[in-house]
């Protein structure tokens, strides 16, 4: 079979006067190197799980992104985080929603996934079971950014919802 | 928002979404991302599909399934389906971005906003980046 990997890391209006060339450069090297991690393991003839999941990590674990660390902040400048997963063999999933603590989300819907007999986790229940799977949790503040604190910030200050990226901004009302 | 749909020797196909949600939001409001159907859906019979956007739309109109579901009943190509669930996105006010593959390995990354962070390696191990 045909191996392939695509990869987003979000969408909106790219406003030119956030992005620099070295803002740029970055996006692009991590873009690059998610997606190489998760093509390499394909070629060794992993499975499309561990590619998606391994390649997601890169990206939460990369402030540049709107994933784990460097999420955008609520409105009570906390970070709240959301994953899903979905295996095309046998339609299995797995997610969970509103997330404060856990590392890595795309690696807690891959666990209610398998370890669980529900699709979807959230709150405070996502948070524990995560802990009781053994997963990576943090501390809130382990999340947010400098960069997404000023956004909410501003976005607060004009009652706003952004729901894309600060350096893809796109205000928009609710 | 990040996302990633990969296919596998086996012609299994996975796709994963994980996002931080929008800037300032409150009450607990959830978008898209965790909403299987909505912001990812995957099936060996056809597609894998991952979403970023305006969450709300995206659920509203069950995106990520829409576009397998043209694909499985209307014989859609990925990028047909992808473009025509975005137009749907459009109408209710809401826009956004698609990336996916078909069961053959076969990318669409479909996006209305001015920009989508995107990269795709095929079966060829040619290796696309891009933003805009």
């Amino acid at each position: 079979n045909n191996i392939a990997i695509v990869i987003h890391g979000g969408a909106g209006t790219i406003l030119k006067e956030n992005m620099t060339p070295e803002l740029e450069s970055a996006y692009l090297q991590k873009l690059e190197e998610a997606v190489k991690t998760g093509y390499q393991i394909l070629q060794e003839g992993g499975t499309s799980q561990k590619a998606v999941e391994e390649t997601i990590k890169i990206m939460e674990n990369s402030p540049l992104f709107n994933a784990g660390v460097g999420a955008v902040l609520t409105n009570d400048e906390t970070v709240s985080l959301d994953a899903s997963f979905m295996e095309g063999s046998n339609l299995n999933a797995g997610a969970i929603a509103g997330s404060k603590y856990i590392k890595n989300p795309i690696s807690a819907a891959i666990s209610v996934m398998d370890d669980s007999p529900h699709v979807l986790l959230s709150s405070e229940g996502a948070d524990e079971f995560a802990i009781k799977m053994g997963l990576d949790t943090m501390p809130n503040s382990y999340f947010i950014t400098e960069r997404r604190l000023n956004s909410v910030r501003r976005a607060k200050k004009n009652d706003e919802l952004s729901f894309v990226d600060p350096f893809i901004n796109d205000y928009k009302y609710g | 928002t990040v996302g990633c749909v990969a296919i596998d020797k086996n012609g299994n196909i996975s796709s994963g979404t994980s996002t931080g949600g929008t800037t300032n939001k409150k009450w607990g409001r959830i978008g898209d991302a965790p909403i299987i159907g909505a912001g990812t859906y995957a099936n060996n019979n056809c597609c894998g599909i991952s979403a970023t956007g305006w969450g709300e739309h995206f659920i509203r109109n069950v995106v990520a399934y829409d576009i397998a579901a043209q694909m499985m009943y209307n014989d859609k190509s990925i990028t047909e389906a992808s473009r025509e669930s975005l137009e749907k996105v459009m109408k209710t006010g809401g826009d956004g971005g698609v990336i996916g593959l078909d069961k053959n390995g076969n990318v669409s990354m479909e996006f209305n906003t001015a920009g989508m962070y995107r990269a795709f390696i095929g079966n060829d191990g040619e290796l696309t980046v891009k933003i805009y």
